[in-house]
C-alpha cells in the first residue's frame, strides 16, 4: 500500500467542552457559537453527533483555554437551550493528527494511526478527519508518546 | 472581518453509520476500522465523540456507499463489540463545506456558516472541522440550496 501520509502533527494542551442532547433543528449550532464567538473564545475543532432521537452531541475543543472564562458562557448556553444534562467539561488534553495527500481512499491509514495508539495503550477519545488529516484527541500526558508512535508507524522522519 | 473562506464544496450522496456506545477503551477504534478497512469500505469521514459514561458515539460516512456491502459488515463488528443497542444506518445525505487558510481563528466563520445553513431552514447533522475546512452533514435534497447559500453568506464566486 503506497502510504499518503507526510507528517504528523501534535497540539499539546487543549480542553474540551461537550454539551449533550442537543435539540436537532436548525438554528441551534448557530446559537451556539454565536454566543461563544461573542465571548471572544477561539474554538480549535468542532465534533458533532446526530443520534436517532431528534438529539444532537456537540463538542468543541479549545487551545489553552482557560475553563473560568468558558464555563460560565456555555453554561448559560445550556439553560437557555434547555439542555436536558450538564456539559461536560475536560482539561488537560491534546490532538495528534496525521496529515498527508488523497488520505480520504485509504481506510488503512486511518486503521494504522489507531492499531498504533491502541498499542501503545492511548486511549482515543475523540476522531475527526478531513481529505488531508486524521486528528485523534487523547489525554495530555500521553502526547509526546503519541507523536512518537504515529512517526514510527508511517516511518516519518525522527521527531526533533 | 477579514473573511478567511475561499471557497466551498458540496459532496452529494453519502451515507452515514452511526455506532453509538462502544466501549471507550484502547483498540475499539482499531477494530472497527480494520474490518472496514478488510471490507474495503472506502471511509469519507470518521466522526467520534466521547461520553461521560466510558463509552463513545462513533460515525463515518461512505461516499455512494451501498448498504447491501456495508449493514453485513457493520452488524457482525457490533455483535462482536457486545454494542448494547443497534448501529444507525442513514443514507441520502450530503456534506457541505468551506475552506480556506487560518479558518482556526475565526469562531465567526463558523457561526456565520452555521447562520446562514439556520436561515435556509437546513439542519446541521453532523459537523467536522479541520484548519482549513468546515462541514455539515446534511439532507441530500438540500445540498444544492445548502452550497448556494454558503456561496452567498461568504461572496463567493457564483455556483457554476
Ligand atoms: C444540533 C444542531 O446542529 C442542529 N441540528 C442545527 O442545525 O443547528
Ligand atoms: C471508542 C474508541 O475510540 C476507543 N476509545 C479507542 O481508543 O479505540
Amino acid at each position: 500500500e503506497h502510504i499518503l501520509v507526510s507528517g504528523a502533527a501534535l497540539k499539546k494542551d487543549l480542553t474540551r467542552v461537550t454539551i449533550k442532547s442537543v435539540p436537532d433543528r436548525p438554528g441551534i449550532a448557530a446559537k451556539i457559537f454565536g454566543d461563544i464567538a461573542a465571548a471572544n473564545i477561539v474554538v480549535d475543532d468542532i465534533i458533532q453527533n446526530v443520534m436517532d432521537d431528534n438529539t444532537a452531541h456537540i463538542s468543541f475543543t479549545v487551545e489553552h483555554g482557560d475553563l473560568q472564562d468558558i464555563k460560565p458562557v456555555v453554561d448559560r448556553l445550556c439553560t437557555e437551550l434547555g439542555a436536558r444534562t450538564a456539559p461536560i467539561y475536560h482539561g488537560d488534553l491534546a490532538k495528534v493528527s496525521v496529515v498527508g495527500v488523497g488520505m480520504r481512499a485509504h481506510t488503512g491509514v486511518a486503521q494504522r494511526m489507531f492499531k498504533a495508539l491502541a498499542d501503545g495503550h492511548i486511549n482515543i477519545q475523540n476522531i475527526t478527519t478531513s481529505e488531508i488529516k486524521i486528528s485523534c484527541i487523547i489525554d495530555r500526558e500521553q502526547g509526546n508518546m503519541a507523536i512518537q508512535i504515529v512517526h514510527d508507524a508511517f516511518e516519518l522522519e525522527k521527531v526533533k
